[in-house]
């Protein structure tokens, strides 16, 4: 990658784990997302977010989700207690 | 809409407010302005009421805040989150935070604050995120509203009205009274022979035949049935209702709406409802039930959908494999689609439109055709 592509893909990944973590009961301790994976935790909840927010249920960090993940929200959880 | 879990909610319908401070963005009547016009929102639409309080304890204390604030939810500088709000409690609890790191306006060239405090405010009364990005409660800011034309959604409503029922004295919510009501003309007719019924369940002994915002109830110790509005036992029930049945082990009703269900016990609706059908493992292509019933010897309940039927172990709280399985194969008779059905003296009563069949799960045959309303002492 190109250095700032891999710097901005860290930033993505850190965004969307912190985002799940407070939004969607990602538990803290999952391992860092890896872009390229397509299953496992991270992958579940950004589905779950996805489908949440009427979004393309695609398991993956899209323009879409990214850009709805920028947007100014409510700081209270999707989901959970 | 979904509410919080555990469905709390306040437990009288006026509540104090008090603005504990304001931003430096906006003159303080505007601040006030746009507190007053988010609750009055919620006030349109329910029998809540609400009034201000300029010192002391108040139900939903509204505070404008930076980073941290001492909630352990420090707000993140401008953009991202603009606010949070507690589910209706006691302290923190109802309150509102609104993070002054954005910038406040009373149009949507920063961000509107009668915008973000009427979502806020719904989560002080109880209202959890919405799914439907048409909805107020709806997680995004959406800096495109068009103020001038804003409006609850129907997801808003319904969801506030599914914790306090809908304003005294409108027309979808009268004042309900907890006798019984005559009938007359707009209200079901026990004796009409095309009576059909919309769910039919036993309630510690007694039987309730629902129909549109009605119900029968009918005791086996007194001839007449009595008959009343659903909301004056169960305010936050829907009328129509699609489906109903006791479960005696639980001493509890489950009644079903489309996707959902509620819980009464007696005439406590029961925390943490409705939830979605889809927790008790129906597949996404069952919308909602047409009947189910619950036989207290197997403590096995029947959802029949179309002319198919599930069966629920409700021992393991687990929809059983192998279903679901057509109804006419193993119960005889009986044509879908099922209206309404319960068990009593171990037999199950199915109503179909006007008709009624007693069937014997025993013999796996219908014993006696009935009119539906042959209960009501017609």
């Amino acid at each position: 990658y190109p250095a700032d592509r891999a710097a901005e893909d860290e930033d993505s990944m850190e965004l969307v784990q912190q985002y799940l973590e407070k939004y969607y009961k990602l538990a803290k301790e999952t391992k860092p997302f890896v872009r390229r994976r397509d299953h496992g935790p991270v992958v579940e909840k950004i589905r779950e977010m996805q489908k949440f927010l009427g979004l393309e249920v695609t398991g993956k960090l899209d323009t879409d989700t990214l850009e709805m993940m920028r947007k100014p929200r409510c700081g209270v959880p999707d989901v959970g207690d | 809409f979904t509410t919080f879990p555990g469905m709390p909610k306040w437990r009288k319908t006026h509540l104090t407010y008090r603005i504990i401070n304001y931003t430096l963005d906006l003159p303080r009547d505007a601040v006030d302005s746009a507190i007053e016009k988010a609750l009055s929102l919620w006030q349109e639409v329910t029998p809540l009421t609400f009034s201000r309080a300029d010192e002391g304890e108040a139900d939903i204390k509204i505070s404008f805040a930076v980073r941290d604030h001492g909630d352990f939810s420090p707000f993140d500088g401008p953009g991202n989150v603009l606010g949070h709000a507690y589910p209706p409690g006691p302290g923190i609890f109802g309150d509102a935070h609104f993070d002054d790191d954005e910038q406040w306006t009373r149009d949507t060239s920063g961000t509107n604050l009668f915008l973000v405090a009427a979502h806020e405010l719904g989560h002080s009364l109880g209202l959890f995120h919405s799914a439907d990005p048409s909805a107020l409660m709806y997680p995004v800011y959406r800096a495109d509203t068009d103020l001038s034309r804003f409006r609850l959604s129907q997801d808003d409503v319904d969801g506030i009205q599914s914790l306090y029922g809908s304003p005294p004295g409108s027309p979808d919510d009268p004042v309900a009274p907890t006798e019984s009501v005559t009938s007359g003309p707009g209200t079901p007719a026990a004796c009409d022979p095309a009576l059909s019924f919309d769910a039919v369940s036993t309630l510690r002994g007694e039987i309730l035949f629902f129909k549109d915002r009605y119900f029968w109830r009918k005791s086996l110790r007194t001839l007449e049935p009595g008959f009343y509005l659903i909301s004056s036992f169960w305010p936050s029930l829907p009328s129509g209702l699609d489906a109903a049945y006791e479960d005696t082990s639980k001493d509890t009703v489950f009644l079903f709406k489309g996707n959902q269900f509620w819980a009464v016990r007696g005439t406590e609706a029961q925390a943490g409802y409705p939830k979605g059908i889809r927790t008790l493992g129906f597949p996404a292509t069952v919308g909602k039930i047409d009947a189910a019933l619950f036989d207290k010897e197997k403590k096995k309940t029947y959802f029949f959908v179309g002319d198919k039927y599930w069966r629920f172990d409700e021992k393991r709280q687990s929809m059983e494999p192998g279903f679901p399985r057509q109804i006419a194969e193993d119960f005889p008779g009986v044509d879908p689609k099922v209206d309404a059905a319960f068990e009593a003296f171990g037999f199950y009563y199915f109503f179909s439109g006007p008709s009624q069949l007693e069937f014997d799960p025993n013999a796996r045959k219908v014993t006696h055709t009935l009119a539906s309303g042959s209960w009501l002492n017609c």
